[in-house]
């Protein structure tokens, strides 16, 4: 299984839709500062169902929809689509793609969706259970996560290991 | 449970020690149970010992030894529980480039089992992509992408 | 005491606005005081519109605004209350060059009435100094200094 | 005022001495990852007089003192030079240079000096009062202290307001 293509519209600093394809191996995520960088990186989280605000650099979950430029109004829709490569079938489904969607509207409603039928964020939880795609992937996810590994108390640091075993 | 905790620390233990002399091109790594009466509820500490160095806790380290240290650690379980693709955000942004370079080996070989996706500022970093993706803001506040397509 | 508070607040106000503009080519910047009724007691709040962009709580801001706002702000105290030394440590580790370059055109300003030691990985940085020491630890585990002096 | 001369001795990585001469302009420190580079700024805040061995990394005061290579023996003594241009008598003292200088040994036995004649600690936080060197020089110090004054609450980011004020 690995990422085949991201799609983002309306997160954060992706006003218009952006989409990245993926090769198996290494690719780089270049450019200047605050340019929109970690937010591709939060896109992956948050199409995977992330719920913390905070961790998407967030106060409320509202904040990840584009809140206009100088000259842009604010958009009113977030939606991030994550296609999934699953030829080897890690993922408990036929296809040998999976798309999995998340929205959000500015009223608050939201939506998940696996192939393009909707569902609840406990079935995006469950497509992952097993394959690894987890707490271990997205704490290699943060910048300035280094300090946050190491600077953390040894009895709150042993999340990593609890998670393993 | 308290079985399954010690044989997957004790694994950890081994991983860590290993990719900590990958980075470290040597040296030696420890990790300790604060309370190893309570292994299910104990903190864990970490001592490491660079090269030509007496072993310390990690306070102690220079910013690039921690980086590496904590780069380590988060291998060391991944080589466990692997995940199908890894995103790593600037992480060597305080490595000097002999450790760039110790840091993208590591990577290279991770990457024949793992995606990565890495967001970096380092042209060393850039050198191992396969694909680079540039993302620029030119109409204000919008971010867009170039992507720079490298042959295979 | 409070007025005496409030007076350094705005100084410090004014002049963060203005080393922002330098640091960031533009844009605006504010303190909101989280409780203006008890002003002793109050915390500080900082909002900040990176030129382009709207204004938003530095929790949504990059890597590198953050660095830009984080010494906006140190030197905004600075120059109400200078010290005759300064010591930074690796405080460009996140910015892109162009940042660099506004961070040490500041610098470079600030010098005429402050001696600055700065520690640094970044080439541009470098170009700025009078003096280079350069640190290395050929004996394990031992610091020794290399003076790399330039030419006035 | 500025710095003149630091002379490390037994201080941390600094188990020989070794001699810094600063001009009043921009001094750049370099080298590679654990060479040393951020021992030196803590040795010019320890010869300063700071307290929090947490501030310099170390769990104990102890810890500053150069514990050992592979081959070489730990130091017993620790002992830090700064001398300090005062032409313009920015300094409560007549002398156109002053010399502080802290030693800490094994033992715990520890002093501090102002031009070689021994003194309290009070004696150097006095001789500074008021120069600026104090808080604000020190948090422009620590590595990695942008996200400490940025993630701070906006409660305790304060300080560096009320030091001002
Ligand atoms: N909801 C939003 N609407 C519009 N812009 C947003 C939104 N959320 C975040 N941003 C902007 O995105 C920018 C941050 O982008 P990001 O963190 O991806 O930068 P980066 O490329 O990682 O930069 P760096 O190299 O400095 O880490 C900030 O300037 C922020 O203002
Ligand atoms: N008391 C001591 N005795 C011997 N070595 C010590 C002592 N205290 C710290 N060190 C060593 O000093 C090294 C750290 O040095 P320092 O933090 O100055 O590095 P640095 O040059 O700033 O590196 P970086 O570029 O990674 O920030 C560590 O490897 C640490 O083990
Ligand atoms: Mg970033
Ligand atoms: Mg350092």
């Amino acid at each position: 299984m690995h990422l085949d293509k991201l799609i983002i519209k309306g997160f954060k600093s992706f006003a218009d839709e952006v989409e990245l394809v993926f090769e198996p191996g290494i690719t780089a995520i270049v450019g200047p500062n605050g340019c929109g960088k970690s937010n591709v990186s939060d896109a992956i989280r948050w199409v995977l169902g992330e719920q913390s605000s905070r961790s998407l650099r967030c106060r409320k979950m509202e904040d990840v929809i584009f809140n206009g430029g100088v000259e842009l109004k604010p958009k009113n829709l977030s939606a991030v689509t994550l296609r999934l490569d699953n030829e080897d079938s890690i993922l408990p489904l036929e296809t040998p793609a999976v798309e999995i969607m998340r929205q959000l509207h500015r009223s608050g409603e939201s939506g998940y969706f696996i192939n393009q039928s909707q569902c609840l964020l406990r079935d995006i939880s469950e497509l992952f259970m097993d394959t690894g795609v987890g707490m271990t992937a997205y704490s290699l996810m943060e910048q300035s996560n280094i300090d946050v590994l190491l600077n953390t108390q040894p009895q709150e640091r042993r999340f990593l290991f609890d998670e393993v075993a | 449970s308290r079985e399954r905790f010690m044989e997957s620390f004790e694994r950890i233990q081994k991983n860590f020690q290993e990719v900590f002399v990958q980075l470290f091109d040597g040296g030696e790594t420890e990790l300790l149970l604060t309370d190893p009466e309570d292994v299910l509820e104990s903190g864990i500490e970490i001592i490491a010992r660079p090269p030509g160095k007496r072993p310390q806790s990690i306070t102690m380290l220079s910013g690039g030894e921690r980086s590496l240290v904590a780069i380590a650690l988060l291998f060391a379980v991944f080589k466990i529980k692997p995940s199908p693709f890894c995103v790593l955000d600037e992480v060597d942004a305080a490595l000097d480039e002999a450790n760039v370079m110790r840091f993208t080996r590591l990577i290279k070989e991770f990457a024949k089992d793992t995606q990565f996706i890495i967001i970096t500022h380092n042209k060393r970093t850039m050198e191992i992509a396969d694909v680079m993706y540039g993302v620029t803001m030119e109409q204000a506040g919008v971010s867009k992408l170039v992507s720079v397509k490298f042959a295979a």
